[in-house]
């Protein structure tokens, strides 16, 4: 079985960085979560 | 057909010339021994030639290298295989109830085969009647911490990461594999509440930089999503900047229960049922469509950061999904129609409210056996 998961974060109000989120997600392909962990975050 | 009729009459003919127990009885022996061992080391070879090719694309994977989608027969077979029926079985097979003493040999077997965790099971493992039952186990009090980061969204299974990144572009595409990509609208459904705007709004929208008009829009994008759910031309539209996706698979040991990934409110459950393919590691890279075919339950609702979805997909073994939040609601059931391009059934839970409120953890669903 899997899951999908498919959500809206924040986004930087400046247009001019070159990162264009300011959300991250802390996560690599193939690596194994558990319930409750981060999969990203971002900042206030 | 002909071999059989020879095979009978010779079987005839040995009976009736050596009363059943002579030399050629013999040989039907051997025939049959020797098809039988024939058919045992052509399935050796099939397994033994599948571990050597997904120890390459391990291996591949150590090395960097990303393997590209790569349809092959038996993938187009698995397509002509009633799998429905044979996950309905499964389900009943799993569902006998099982002799006390008998059931943790069972289950540890189960742990020892797909690596389980038995000291997170909540109960003794006596007490789990069937297989189905302890197969969707909850866990001890604890043995799931929630991240407790207010600006963190959090796991919602136990599984592997298989792709993740953000929308963009037009269509709004996931890879399911390199060289193989799907529209989130054919994942969520065409009447998704996802936030889109079309080609011709992107400047506008990149150049939106105050976070009172985000508000403004946010709330906007709600009621024209609410009020014309189908008017929205997908195919020109593009997502929203900031939407995002990640794919997550659960191995067979793993722990089955779906938690909320965040504080939302689950507005809309979409069911559609749809085929019941593998959903494994080589079947992403082989067999087309995977995600958009196979039965899933879609949940969309709102969080503080805007639109949320997540989507839970069943495969042959764990076919059915239990929603906790609609007990009601039963999915794997036996097909009457032939066509696997139903539109799927809907729920708005509670359309004038907030919908169902959910904490950051709360237990959501849970996939079972068949």
């Amino acid at each position: 079985s899997t899951v999908v998961l498919v959500f809206q974060a924040p986004t930087l109000k400046s247009m001019t960085s070159t990162d264009p989120s300011e959300f991250q997600f802390c996560i690599k392909q193939g690596d194994r979560v558990r319930v409750g962990e981060a999969l990203g975050r971002w900042n206030d | 057909r002909s071999f059989i009729k020879k095979l009978t009459s010779t079987s005839r003919t040995g009976a009736s010339f050596t009363g059943g127990g002579g030399g050629d009885s013999q040989g039907n022996t051997f025939l049959i021994s020797g098809a039988t061992a024939a058919t045992l080391l052509m399935l050796g070879a099939l397994h033994a030639r599948r571990i050597y090719e997904d120890k390459k694309v391990e291996e591949a994977r150590e090395k960097g290298i990303e393997i590209e989608f790569q349809p092959d027969v038996k993938a187009s077979f698995m397509r002509l295989l009633p799998l429905r029926s044979i996950s309905r079985i499964w389900g009943s097979l799993t569902s006998v109830d099982l002799p006390v003493w008998l059931r943790p040999y069972v289950y540890r077997a189960w742990a020892r085969a797909f690596h389980s965790n038995l000291e997170e099971v909540a109960r003794p493992l006596d007490e789990y009647v069937s297989l189905r039952e302890f197969f969707a186990h909850d866990l001890k009090e604890g043995s799931r911490p929630v991240d407790p980061d207010p600006r963190c969204l959090a796991s919602p299974v136990d599984g592997t990461i298989v792709r993740f990144g953000e929308l963009n572009g037009t269509g709004a595409m996931i890879e399911q594999v390199k060289g193989f990509s799907y529209s989130v609208y054919s994942l969520l459904g065409s009447s998704s509440l996802l936030p889109m705007v079309t080609e011709g709004n992107m400047h506008e929208e990149n150049s939106d930089q105050d976070s009172t008009f985000r508000e403004n829009k946010k709330k906007s994008w709600w009621r024209i999503s609410l009020a014309l759910p189908k008017v929205r031309d997908s195919a020109s539209a593009c997502p929203m900047k900031g939407l995002y996706y990640c794919v997550i698979y659960l191995r067979p040991g793993d722990y089955h229960r779906i938690h909320s990934p965040v504080d939302w409110n689950i507005l809309v459950r979409r069911h559609f049922a749809g085929r019941l393919f593998p959903v494994n590691e080589r079947a992403t890279r082989t067999i087309r469509n995977l995600y958009i075919e196979n039965e899933r339950v879609v949940l969309e609702g709102l969080w503080q950061e805007g639109f949320m979805a997540v989507a839970a997909i069943g495969a042959t073994n764990i076919g059915s999904i239990e929603l906790f939040i609609e007990p009601q609601l039963r999915t794997n059931r036996p097909r009457k129609k032939l066509l696997h391009s139903e539109p799927p059934e809907e729920r708005v839970y509670d359309p004038e409210g907030v919908g169902v409120s959910l904490k950051k953890g709360d237990e959501v669903a849970a996939f079972n056996m068949g």
